[in-house]
This record gives C-alpha cells, sequence and structure tokens, in this order.
C-alpha cells in the first residue's frame, strides 16, 4: 500500500518556524528603508511537494516593526518590537520558499505594510502621540534643525539626511514634533562651508547613523538631538547648549 | 455556506468521537501570536 501522505504543517511547528526565520531574514536583507521587522505570527502555511527532498513553501507571515533602522549592525534578535501606544506599524508578507535537501532559500516575497489606526491608539492612550507625514511642514521643520544643530556642534563628518524612518506629533499637553532618520557622511567636515558640494561617501555601514530628535514647540521652545554613527564610530549625543541633555 | 456546511460536519464528528477528557488539538494555523495583534 502507498505511504500515506505526511500530515500537513501546523504554523507553529519547528519547521514552519524555521521557514519563516529565513523569511523574515531574507526580507530584512533585501529592504533598504525604514527599520527591521520582526516576526508576530505565522499565518498560513503551505507545502508543495516536487520530489525527493524538495518541496515549495508558501508562507503569509505577520511582522511587526522593530525599533532598529534597516542599516543599523544591531542583529534582529537584539531589536525591540515597537509597543502598541508607539503607533505600531505591522507588515504582512508572502513568502514563496524552497527546500532541497533540507536547504531552505528564498525565491519570491511580497510585503504590504500599514500602521494601526489612531482611533484604537486613542482609546488606549488619549494623550499619545501618532505618526505624522513624511511631509508634514512641522516634521520636514524638525528634521532639517535637528540636523542643522547637529552638524553645527560636531566636529565629525557632515552628515547628509538619507531618509526620515518615523515621525510623532503629540498636542496635548504639550504640542511636540518626535523625528527618527537616516544619515550619511560625506567627504566633508561638519564645518564646510559649501555643504551643496559635499558628497556621500561610499557605501559602508560605519558611514551611516541614526538620529532621534525630540522638538518642544509648546509651552517652551526645545530641541534635543541625538545621533548615533555605526561602525567604529561610538555613540555620538548632542544637545544645543542651554537646553535639556541626555 | 461550504465553510459552515464543513465546520459543521467537523463538529458532530467530533461530538460523537470526543472521549471523557478529550482536548481538541489547537488549529494548525494561524500560529500563536508573539507579541500583539494590530
Amino acid at each position: 500500500a502507498p505511504a500515506a501522505p505526511p500530515a500537513p504543517l501546523g504554523c507553529d511547528d519547528p519547521e514552519s518556524e524555521a521557514a519563516a526565520e529565513v523569511a523574515v531574514s531574507y526580507i530584512n536583507g533585501h529592504s533598504h528603508h525604514g527599520y527591521k521587522f520582526a516576526l508576530n505570527r505565522i499565518d498560513n502555511i503551505r507545502v508543495l511537494p516536487q520530489g525527493p527532498n524538495h518541496e515549495i513553501i508558501f508562507l503569509e507571515l505577520d511582522l511587526l516593526e522593530t525599533t532598529c533602522p534597516i542599516l543599523s549592525p544591531t542583529p534582529l534578535a537584539n531589536c525591540t518590537v515597537r509597543s502598541f501606544t508607539d503607533h505600531a506599524v505591522e507588515g504582512d508578507c508572502d513568502v514563496k520558499l524552497q527546500k532541497v535537501n533540507g536547504q531552505l532559500s528564498v525565491l519570491a516575497s511580497k510585503c504590504h505594510s500599514h500602521a494601526d489606526s489612531a482611533e484604537d491608539i486613542l482609546q488606549l492612550c488619549p494623550d499619545c502621540p501618532l505618526l505624522a507625514s513624511w511631509n508634514d511642514t512641522e516634521v520636514l521643520a524638525t528634521v532639517t534643525e535637528s540636523l542643522s544643530a547637529y552638524n553645527g556642534k560636531s566636529t565629525g563628518a557632515y552628515l547628509k539626511l538619507l531618509e526620515i524612518g518615523r515621525a510623532k506629533i503629540q498636542y496635548h499637553p504639550a504640542h511636540v514634533v518626535f523625528v527618527e532618520f537616516a544619515v550619511a557622511a560625506t567627504n566633508c567636515s561638519a564645518e564646510a562651508a559649501n555643504v551643496e558640494a559635499c558628497h556621500l561617501l561610499p557605501d559602508d555601514q560605519s558611514n551611516f547613523g541614526f538620529c532621534t530628535a525630540t522638538k518642544v514647540i509648546r509651552p517652551s521652545q526645545d530641541l534635543e538631538v541625538n545621533c548615533q554613527l555605526y561602525g567604529h564610530q561610538p555613540g555620538v549625543t548632542y544637545s544645543p547648549p542651554g537646553q535639556a541633555t541626555s | 455556506s461550504v465553510a459552515r456546511r464543513a465546520v459543521a460536519e467537523v463538529a458532530q464528528h467530533d461530538k460523537v468521537a470526543r472521549p471523557v477528557g478529550f482536548v481538541p488539538p489547537p488549529p494548525p494555523c494561524p500560529g500563536k501570536i508573539r507579541h500583539f495583534k494590530i
């Protein structure tokens, strides 16, 4: 009698989790924007036997945004998943893998991300800041002012903006803009007069960095900027004179 | 309606076959939530 087909894989089976780990690693490795994503749940798995020691695996994954920028050298295992009240972003991914002689590899992946609804967050935390658009006027002004303040005080290379990763605005009880942005070192020093002539250094992880800034607009003006440069350079913290330190 | 009938059949079969103290296995998918559900 022919052997009975193997029982279908469950989403929490070790084989499924191994495939999901390979898939998440592939997704983060092939992304160049935003933050690293961590596995939240395996939504579905389908296995199509192709022959002896050869399977095609279709995975549906639910991922959550971490606090690690995609350019950060921090391993995913050490990255913190953003909390619900931090206006979490979810990623839904379909991944096609193959397993040949026990070796998993990704053939294709497709992801969509979306933020949690503002209403859900405000129900739980009425005063929590909410995600703002990257092209919001206050967001752009805060990023520009923060990077300028950092470069104005730094003795290292002149940093240029790569991308804004996140921005949140809070209106009550204070009006505060929170921004996070990726930066890259240029061939100029921070004291360069003609920054238009500054060019990004060749791609190398040590030339990238990440900044977070908080600008209080009301009741009083305040700006705090923290930048961390990756690679060989230690973390650098900057706050304008007379203002909050961190 | 196809889904509803399938569930009813499983439930009926389960009801007949279940011995005392039987705990049905967890559904194979989706898997467990590691952090929180959006």
